[in-house]
């Protein structure tokens, strides 16, 4: 540090034991969050059950075969990067659905993406994970709309709609990459899916939410390389 | 690297480990269960300054060749992390979901004179 200004570490050495701690544990915070990109640290989380966090590593582990779509998350150490990164934070997130309005015959689920991480980052691939309960034989059409918010954060409009044939019970997977992309900076970033089926599937249209199988999505996000400024 | 003795006076890396429980975040944050925010402390006298292994970079060739020129030109010389790694983080953000990421340059392994 320049003559005069005291830099931190020195700073601390001559403060008394116990306030050099509660210094130091304060600068631990500080720095955390900023890394984060949290303006505070997040309140009191609603962690989902334990049955369902288990059924979807589960299901991220069975894809196996192709490890490199394997998620950091189900790796010790660091995060492997999906491409050759600039040396810049990449982030990998795991948002189980929220249950919205539902009929025999459609069900609406809600994923939400926190404001800090959907303006700090660029989505470099997002899937939407969906397990069916025991719908009736053979091949069974579903319509997947996927719905963002307008930018004034008052309407819905239709970011995407897919056919999803569902050949039996079990889960199946979409990319909704360019959809929850789209979310970058909105107000209120959440991705609403809406599944139809054709008639109604005499059970429910996805496993109870109370069953491990919830609905989730993991995405994969990088920092977003500051803004170049080109030199003429 | 050097770690910090008791008495150390010289450069060296100070260990402090921030323990999530004690701070009250081990409710969002999943994994690890602390971060050990080391940091670097102790004098850089010039005749430490730039001695080879302690931070060998172009910036301490630059001051031996201002050094070996004249005595007068050399300048401070700083107690830095002289080796950094990231700290990988499993945490729950405000929405409830579940985040990986390693922040880069986070644990200092060691410190050296500049």
């Amino acid at each position: 540090a320049a003559r005069g200004e005291r830099c931190p570490a020195c700073g601390v050495a001559a403060l008394a034991p116990g306030a050099q701690r509660d210094v130091l544990l304060a600068l631990a915070k500080q720095s955390i969050l900023a890394k984060l990109r949290l303006p505070a640290r997040p309140s009191a989380p609603q962690p989902p059950a334990r049955g369902t966090l288990l059924a979807a590593l589960r299901r991220l582990r069975e894809q196996r075969s192709d490890t490199a779509a394997l998620p950091g998350m189900l790796r010790d150490g660091p995060v492997p990067r999906p491409r050759p990164g600039l040396g810049l934070q990449e982030y990998e997130i795991l948002s189980f659905a929220e249950s919205g309005s539902s009929t025999s015959r459609s069900v609406h689920l809600h994923f939400r993406f926190s404001r800090e991480l959907s303006r700090s980052t660029e989505i470099l691939q997002a899937t939407l994970y969906l397990f069916w309960a025991a719908p009736s034989p053979g091949a069974q059409p579903v319509t997947v709309r996927l719905l963002r918010p307008d930018p004034a954060g008052t309407n819905t409009t239709v970011a995407s709609e897919t056919q999803l044939e569902v050949q039996g019970p079990g889960w199946t997977t979409l990319d909704v990459g360019p959809a929850v992309r789209s979310l970058s900076g909105r107000e209120t970033p959440r991705l609403t899916v809406e599944l139809e089926v054709p008639e109604d599937w005499g059970s429910p249209l996805l496993a109870e939410h109370s069953d491990s199988h919830r609905p989730f999505v993991v995405a994969q996000a990088r920092a977003r390389t500051p803004h170049r400024v080109h030199r003429r | 690297g050097i770690d910090c003795g008791a008495d150390s006076r010289m450069c060296c890396r100070q260990e402090f480990f921030v323990d999530f429980k004690e701070i009250g975040w081990e409710d969002w944050i999943i994994q690890p269960e602390g971060y050990h925010m080391n940091y670097c402390a102790g004098l850089c006298p010039l005749h430490m300054a730039g001695i080879p292994g302690l931070a060998a970079s172009f910036h301490t060739a630059v001051l031996n060749r201002i050094k070996a020129a004249s005595a007068a030109a050399a300048v401070d010389s700083c107690c830095v992390p002289t080796q950094r790694r990231p700290l990988s983080l499993l945490y729950y953000d405000r929405d409830s979901n579940i985040v990986k990421t390693d922040i880069p340059d986070m644990i200092v392994d060691s410190c050296g004179c500049t």
